[in-house]
């Protein structure tokens, strides 16, 4: 993990854009 | 010049609701605990081949500092000399999801979703899910 300079790991989670999720598996996979 | 300021102000309205509108279909809804997975056109579109989540960095803090395993005159060191105007930030996460592994997997499943967040440092997305990797 590349941590600029003055930086430190904010907690152990990780996040994604939100437009990105779903609640349901996609239709590929059902 | 008023009418560049709007018409800026409403080109940066439109483009932040499109890049956030598809974040509505769950953000409303989400909650604690529920499986988060990922949008089918990553399956669809053949450009997309990764999806790559992210880390939240924070400034470090004097009281960041009193809890490293150094010598006292460093932690002193390091506070005379500690930038404060730094902001939060997000960065690439160390693990990526390869749409060839989700399609072996048969699965479009992401992690577990923990919480919301509203950042600013990326670009006009504000609307984040926090989770834990699958």
């Amino acid at each position: 993990l590349d941590i600029p300079k003055g930086y430190i790991l904010s907690n152990d989670n990780y996040y994604m854009d939100a437009s990105d999720a779903r609640l349901e598996e996609a239709p590929q996979f059902k | 010049a008023l009418a560049a300021v709007i018409g800026i102000g409403l080109f940066i309205f439109i483009i932040h609701g499109a890049l956030n509108q598809d974040s509505k279909l769950t953000w409303n809804k989400v909650k604690p605990g529920d499986r988060l997975y990922a949008y089918d056109g990553f399956f669809k579109d053949t450009i997309l081949t990764e999806f790559t989540p992210f880390r939240l960095l924070k400034p470090i803090a004097a009281s960041d500092i009193d809890t490293m395993k150094i010598q006292e005159w460093e932690k002193v060191k390091l506070k005379a000399q500690l930038d404060t105007s730094l902001k939060p930030q997000l960065v690439t996460a160390e693990i990526t999801y390869k749409v060839d592994s989700l399609f072996k997997s048969k699965s479009s499943f992401v992690g577990i979703y923990v919480g919301k967040d509203s950042i600013h440092e990326s670009g006009f997305i504000d609307h984040w899910y926090i989770f834990k990797p699958a």
